[in-house]
């Protein structure tokens, strides 16, 4: 049954936080993914959404580096957090996804709208 | 019962079509609404999104009119749509919220994350 992060995870894009805004905007639309993972030197350093490049558009600052615009407290799961868990999470800090995280390490991401098309839809 | 469109829908901030693409972004941010209603002389032309932003960001885009980012084909609800076809829509073109309009006048807006607030975490 799926019941935990892992069992319901997909890929989740990653970035340097050495890149330019622009780059993160790229790789977002690319890999059709509305967040994506910052790493320093292989590490997770923060998290970047589709908001935060809205929010820099807002402030007319594209030029930055990566954790100028990022967030830092990163809310993750680990693999075997369970999926009700997920869902309030989610809600609690009102995010669409978070990165699903096992010994310092970037498995994948879950998020709202995968967890719908499972669950709700099957009501 | 909170069954509708109407029971659940919230404001939606709107812009007209003839604004900058910053604009449009520090509208969201101000008004804390990933998607605005474009309007044309007071008419529903299209929607936008943190998406859309992200998109022209990632494009190097930022100088043109939003007409020229926006989508115009709208997914919308009616005041008295269902919320279950609500959802099962968001899923099928992978949207986060749409507009709900009467006899063309945007009245608000319906969203998976409120959707989700009130009926999921309820269970
Ligand atoms: C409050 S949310 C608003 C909704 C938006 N759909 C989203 O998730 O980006 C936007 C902010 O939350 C942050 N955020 C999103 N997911 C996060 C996560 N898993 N951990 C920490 N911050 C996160 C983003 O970096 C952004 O600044
Ligand atoms: C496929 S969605 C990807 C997810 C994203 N969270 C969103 O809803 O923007 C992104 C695209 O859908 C479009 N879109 C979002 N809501 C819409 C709606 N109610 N009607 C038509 N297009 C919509 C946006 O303009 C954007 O180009």
């Amino acid at each position: 049954s799926e019941r935990t992060a892992k069992d319901i995870m997909v890929p989740i894009p990653t970035i340097d936080v050495n890149s330019s805004v622009q780059e993160a905007a790229s790789l977002m639309i690319e890999k059709n993914s509305g967040i994506v993972a910052v790493l320093s030197e292989g590490k997770l350093v923060g998290v970047m959404t589709d908001w935060d490049i809205t929010k820099s558009t807002a402030e007319g600052i594209q030029e930055v580096s990566l954790d100028k615009i990022m967030t830092k407290e990163v809310i993750s799961a680990s693999p075997d957090f369970a999926i009700l868990d997920i869902i309030r999470e989610l809600e609690q800090f009102q995010i669409s996804a978070m990165p699903v995280v096992k010994d310092g390490e970037v498995l994948g991401k879950v998020s709202s709208d995968l967890i719908a098309q499972r669950y709700i839809l099957n009501y």
